[in-house]
């Protein structure tokens, strides 16, 4: 309905407000309904503005930069409505070592609501998980999964049956 | 409703069966180039009932069943299974008693394609309604795929829409 | 034709006058997020004449003209200058016998242009003249930008024929 | 002209099945004309078999083997005729250790013909050039460079003038 969607709109809205600068340390992002009279029909448009830096058209944006604005749009409107699982597959491969530290901590925080699948090449990432699947190929072609359960003093986890 | 393991037997690199615990917090996968993770992404996708072979970087649907190894020779079908803990969140009225739930797909050589939810028959129509109910894998905001995260910030204005309408 | 040196002054983040030297061998170029690596690739492509500002990130041309910053205003031109050493490799005959060749590319927030060819003005032609004389810039698998190696693979067969074609 | 160019296509075909399988420690690629009779028109069709699997659609492969693959497509253009400069935003960005390993030698390799630009976040790449220019941005939204010579004990490189 429409009155559901533009309530969804405002609090994603207000939540991607807070989320960016928390990612970004700083700077300030927003949702602009390109046609607010036709909310249903209306496309979402973008603004994003690094801290410190002039806004601009969010094209202009580095790659990195680019996919932390993504990512807060995405747990901005996961904080709003959470699902029960959220799988995230190397969304961290653009990000520098700061950034990937700020978004981990975020992962921490969200994981309490619901549980994360992270899937990373990523060093820095790969210390905050609370298990660890290890996929390996040693038979060419044939995937097989090795498991290590962090929180309880590295036990092997069942894989294979 | 949490997941609480996914089996894949049979789907992409997946050979042998194998069996992929889900907890609670934080779960990661790692492993080289090519090992598989992605294919569990798919797999989870496919068992949740996505129909379009593209999607899961295939050119037809039986490109998701194992084609094979320098050793080994292809496998005549594949099967996912997902199993959920009914933790009293959001399910269906029929599932209320069961602490398990689990669905299962399978795909054969020959195109036909089999569901069961709770190891008995069921129809597509029955998987979607399932997943509908409990709002698993109807965003689309749940499952960010490889490549696609910086798509959001370049995408048009419409498409954007539609990640607030699966919130909504 | 090697590049010796590549100077920024007033294109995209680059509000400061830049001088970065390129050697023989591997330069490599590292930093965080948004502080202006690949702009430095963009900075290469338009001094050797790129003419879309959609290849750039920008929606118009005048978005490669610094925009200013939190701390300060606007600047009101661009300008880079690539300056080549001539290893007598493929020189166009009229420069032959300068060991240094520069480029250099403006402009101005009133959407006027200027080119210059060591340091004398030049037109747009004259740029492109010396570029495809040399080689350099008109070879599409020479600038690899950030983002778009995956295309290759996921490309039409016909789109990839553009690669050979260059090599041709 | 239509044989320069089918010339071209075989001599960058070789090249291609010599570079995949250094890239990939094993397996075999190629390149294939859709129409052999109207090489002009034609379009390329791409193989890539990664070692020990099966042949099967180039968009089955992974993110990994789909960046690798291109690597080694545009390596082997180059090796037949090189570019003076061959400038790479991030190759590396959805490579593992290994395979980082094995695309940095084959750089080293190539820039004995000519000069190679690689911008990175990979620390095992950054230990490969000659030279290293560091961009920063301490005064937000202005970029700096600051460079060092890595063949010359760490000199400094003057980069501002
Ligand atoms: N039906 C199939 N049978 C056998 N192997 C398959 C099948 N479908 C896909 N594969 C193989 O799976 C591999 C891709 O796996 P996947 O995408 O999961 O890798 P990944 O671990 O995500 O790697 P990366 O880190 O590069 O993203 C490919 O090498 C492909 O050949
Ligand atoms: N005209 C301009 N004026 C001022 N700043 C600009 C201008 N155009 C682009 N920028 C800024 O340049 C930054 C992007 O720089 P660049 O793409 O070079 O980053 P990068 O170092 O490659 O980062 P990454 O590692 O994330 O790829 C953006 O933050 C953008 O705001
Ligand atoms: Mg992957
Ligand atoms: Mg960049």
């Amino acid at each position: 309905s429409r009155e559901r969607y533009v309530e969804t709109f405002h609090l994603v809205n207000e939540k991607f407000q807070l989320v960016f600068p928390r990612l970004f340390k700083g700077g300030q992002a927003s949702l602009v309904l390109t046609d607010p009279s036709n909310p249903l029909e209306s496309g979402v448009e973008l603004l994003a503005q690094p801290p410190g830096k002039k806004l601009q058209s969010v094209t202009l944006l580095s790659g990195g930069e680019k996919a932390l604005t993504a990512v807060a749009l995405i747990f901005g409107i996961f904080l709003i409505k959470p699902t029960p699982f959220c799988l995230l597959d190397e969304v961290d491969a653009p990000l520098d070592d700061a950034n990937v530290g700020r978004y981990n901590e975020m992962v921490k925080d969200m994981a309490q609501i619901s549980q994360f699948i992270l899937i990373t090449h990523n060093k820095r990432t790969m210390e905050i998980p609370d298990r660890i699947y290890g996929i390996t190929m040693e038979e060419p072609g044939i995937s097989r999964v090795v498991g290590v359960d962090l929180k309880d003093t590295e036990k092997p986890l069942r894989v294979a049956s | 409703m949490r997941i609480k393991r996914l089996e894949i037997h049979g789907f992409k690199s997946f050979a042998d069966r194998t069996v992929i615990h889900f907890g609670d917090g934080i779960t990661g996968v790692v492993g080289p180039n090519g090992c598989g993770k992605s294919n569990i992404v798919d797999a989870l996708r496919w068992a949740m009932g996505e129909q379009s072979a593209k999607h899961l970087r295939g050119a037809g649907m039986d490109d998701v069943i194992f084609a094979g190894s320098e050793s080994r020779g292809p496998l005549g079908m594949a099967e996912v299974t997902i199993t959920f803990k009914n933790d009293g969140s959001m399910v269906p009225p029929e599932y209320r008693d069961c602490s398990e739930i689990s669905v299962t797909r399978r795909l054969f050589r020959d195109g036909t394609s089999e569901y069961l939810i709770n190891r008995t028959r069921a129809r597509l129509k029955d998987v979607f309604d399932l997943f509908l109910g409990t709002g698993i894998g109807t965003k689309s905001y749940s499952i960010i795929e490889q490549g696609r995260i910086g798509l959001i910030v370049t995408s048009k204005p419409e498409d954007r829409r539609s990640l607030i309408e699966d919130a909504a």
